[in-house]
């Protein structure tokens, strides 16, 4: 099948700039950070268009992760000087994925002074620890080989588990998030549509109000 | 609903913060 650049533009067919709006859009409407469900979800819905929109781009800032109004969340072109560079060629799907994490992060970090540290839950940061590869650092990936003894299946878990390499990877902790992992696209698509429509609520009340 | 609550605590070393601070 034939991928549409945008895959909001999949949900209706007139889908403009109007029905998307970026991730910074989303940080300085608020002026606060994104909370935990939403790091999730942003994080699954942009795993899974990237999984189906290639070239892989590395993502720079927040203003390049576009929440659409059905959910769906894509990665717009950098328009910083040298895109079309480190952009889009040369980079490997452990570098998006890194360099998502990061902007996750910043996003759940939004607004905090530099000597505060914002608590996240204990899944959330080892998957942004796993997705920035900055697990080594604290000593805990020991890649879980330890486990002799168990069996294959179980090991095959853990290594998928601590070593994230693709998009799949990702979306795998994601949904293992939830208590009913099939719901998972359903769920972040909703999480997501959802902060797509308060945010617009929250546009329209404050340019009333202007 | 809609509001994130969350706990601040001081910046760390060795926390998330400061390591993904070394990558960017």
């Amino acid at each position: 099948a034939e991928t549409p650049l945008e895959p909001g533009a999949t949900a209706g067919a007139a889908a403009g700039p109007q029905d998307a709006l970026s991730l910074e859009e989303i940080l300085r409407l608020y002026n606060q950070p994104i909370n935990e469900e939403q790091a999730w979800a942003v994080c699954y819905q942009c795993c899974g268009s990237l999984r189906a929109h290639r070239p892989p781009r590395r993502v720079r800032s927040a203003a390049q992760v576009r929440v659409w109004r059905d959910g769906t969340v894509s990665l717009a072109p950098d328009a910083g000087p040298d895109s079309g560079k480190m952009g889009y060629s040369h980079c490997t799907e452990t570098e998006v994925i890194e360099s998502l994490g990061i902007i996750i992060y910043k996003a759940l970090d939004y607004g905090l002074k530099e000597n505060e540290e914002r608590e996240l839950s204990p899944p959330l940061e080892q998957l942004i620890d796993r997705m920035a590869n900055t697990v080594e650092a604290d000593g805990s990936n020991d890649e879980g080989y330890e486990a002799a003894e168990e069996g294959l299946e179980e090991e095959e878990e853990k290594r998928k588990i601590s070593a994230i390499r693709s998009y799949r990877d990702v979306m795998k902790l994601c949904a293992a998030h939830l208590s009913t992992e099939s719901e998972a696209p359903n769920h972040y698509q909703a999480v997501c549509r959802a902060l797509f429509a308060e945010t617009k609520e929250l546009h329209t009340f404050l340019t009333k109000i202007k | 609903k809609g509001k994130s609550l969350y706990k601040i605590k001081p910046r760390h070393d060795s926390g998330i913060k400061a390591k993904i601070s070394m990558k960017t």
